[in-house]
C-alpha cells in the first residue's frame, strides 16, 4: 500500500545544504504494522513527511494505495490525502483556538461526514478523553494533547495511518491502549499503518521493522 | 534542597474548576535523583510548574533551598529561578527565532557569566548537538530541540535541576546519555535533580520515586 523509490532529500538553508535522506527505499503492506525506528536525527520524520505527501523529494517516488503522489498537483495531492490518510505529528498540530472535540470535528466536517460531534465524541472516549470534549490544548496535558492528535487522525476511518512517535508522552497504560488501537486498525480492518517510534513496547504488534541511521536504511529485520 | 507542603491546585476556566493536585506534599534530599511519575493527567506538569515557581498554587508551600519561594515577589522569585534553578518543559520551550547556540548563549547572558558563545557550545556538544549550533528550531527534529532544551536548563550551573520528560523524544542512546548526564550532576556535582518521566530506563538511576495519581500522591518508593 505504500511504496517509496529511491528517496533522497536536501535541505535547504540560505547558503547551507543538508542531505537528511539518502536513496531510502521501503514498502508496506496493506494489514501491517511497520515501524520506522532510528535514532533522534537520523530522518525519521523528514521520510514521514515525504511518504505523507507533505514534503517533496529532491528525488525518489511514492506511491500510496496505487497512486504516484509525487505527480499530483497540490489540489489533487491535497484531496487524496484528506480521503486515504491519518496523519499524526510529532508536535500534535493542534487547532490552538479549538476544543479537544472540535479538533476531531474538523476532520470529519473536512471529509464531508455527518453527526461529526457524535463521532469525535465517540473517538475521544476511545483514547480516554470523553471528559476533555471541551478543553482547548492550552489547558491539556502533554499526553492528552497527544492523545487528542491521535483521534484526530484516525477520523473518517482513512486507509493508511501514519504516526509520528504517538506514544511519547504516554504512560505505560495509555501508550498500551494506543498501541492496542492501532494495531487492531491494520489487523481486524485492514488498514496500513506505518509508525515512527523509539518505544521498545510497540515492537511487539509489529510486523516489520524499518531503521534508518544519517538518513539512509541500515536494517529490514522481519520480525513477525 | 526541594520541599513542597499541602499543595492544592485548581484550574478556573471561565466558570469550569478542575482540581488538578489535592494535599501533595514531597520532599527531595541535594545529590538525589528524584522522580516524579504517573499517568497521563495526573498532575505531574502542574506539580512541576508550582516547584519551580512558575504556577502559583491555590493552597500550599514550596521551600527551595531554604526559600519560601510562594513568599517571594514576582521580581526576587523571577531572580531566585536565574540563579538556581534549570527547568527543562515538556515542550521545549525553545526561542523560535534564536539558534540552538543562541538559545543557550541568552542563558548565559541572563546569568552574566562571560564567554556565553564558548559554553554554549560545550553544552551543545555534551548532548551531541556541536554541529547544529547555527540551526534554528524549525530546521531541528523532535529529540534535537529536546537536546537544546536540555543544555540551556544546564547553562551556569544551577543548583536544582527539573526535567519535564526529558527522554520522552529520544532513542535509546541519546536517552541514555542524558540520563547518565542528569545522574552525574546529583551525584558528582551534588545537585538535586527532579525527573519527570515515563520511561523505565530512567528508573535505574534514580534514588528515590514519587507517584502521582489523579492529582494525589499514591506511592514513594524507596529504591536506592
Ligand atoms: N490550564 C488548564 N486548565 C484546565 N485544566 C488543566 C490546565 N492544565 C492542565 N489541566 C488539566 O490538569 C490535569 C493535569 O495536567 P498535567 O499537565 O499536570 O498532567 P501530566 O501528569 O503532566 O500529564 P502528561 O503525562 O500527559 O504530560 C489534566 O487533566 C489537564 O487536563
Ligand atoms: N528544515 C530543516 N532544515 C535543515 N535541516 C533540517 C530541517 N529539518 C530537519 N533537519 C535536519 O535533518 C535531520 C533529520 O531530521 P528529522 O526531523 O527527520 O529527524 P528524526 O529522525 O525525526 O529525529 P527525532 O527522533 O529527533 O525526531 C536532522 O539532523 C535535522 O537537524
Ligand atoms: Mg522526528
Ligand atoms: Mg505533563
Amino acid at each position: 500500500a505504500i511504496v517509496a523509490s529511491h528517496i533522497n532529500l536536501v535541505y535547504r538553508n540560505g547558503g547551507e545544504e543538508f542531505n537528511a535522506l539518502q536513496d531510502v527505499s521501503l514498502t508496506v503492506k496493506s494489514g501491517e504494522v511497520h515501524l520506522l525506528m532510528g535514532p533522534s536525527g537520523s530522518g525519521k520524520t523528514t521520510l514521514l513527511s515525504i511518504l505523507a505527501g507533505l514534503l517533496t523529494p529532491t528525488r525518489g517516488q511514492v506511491n500510496l494505495l496505487g497512486e504516484e503522489i509525487t505527480q499530483l498537483s497540490r489540489s489533487r495531492l491535497a484531496a487524496f490525502r484528506l480521503k486515504h490518510l491519518g496523519f499524526v505529528f510529532q508536535g500534535f498540530n493542534l487547532f490552538p483556538a479549538l476544543t479537544a472535540c472540535e479538533n476531531v470535528e474538523v476532520a470529519f466536517h473536512l471529509k464531508g461526514v455527518p453527526q461529526a460531534r457524535k463521532h469525535a465524541i465517540e473517538l475521544l472516549d476511545q483514547v480516554g478523553l470523553a471528559d476533555r470534549c471541551n478543553h482547548r490544548p492550552q489547558d491539556l496535558s502533554g499526553g492528552q494533547k497527544q492523545r487528542v492528535a491521535i483521534a484526530r487522525a484516525l477520523a473518517g476511518n482513512p486507509q493508511i495511518i501514519m504516526a509520528d512517535e504517538p506514544t511519547a508522552a504516554l504512560d505505560s497504560q495509555n501508550g498500551h491502549a494506543i498501541i492496542t488501537l492501532l494495531r487492531n486498525l491494520a489487523k481486524t480492518s485492514g488498514r496500513t499503518v506505518l509508525i515512527v517510534t523509539h518505544d521498545p513496547r510497540i515492537l511487539d504488534v509489529a510486523d516489520r521493522v524499518t531503521d534508518l541511521e544519517d538518513g539512509k536504511v541500515v536494517t529490514k529485520a522481519k520480525l513477525g
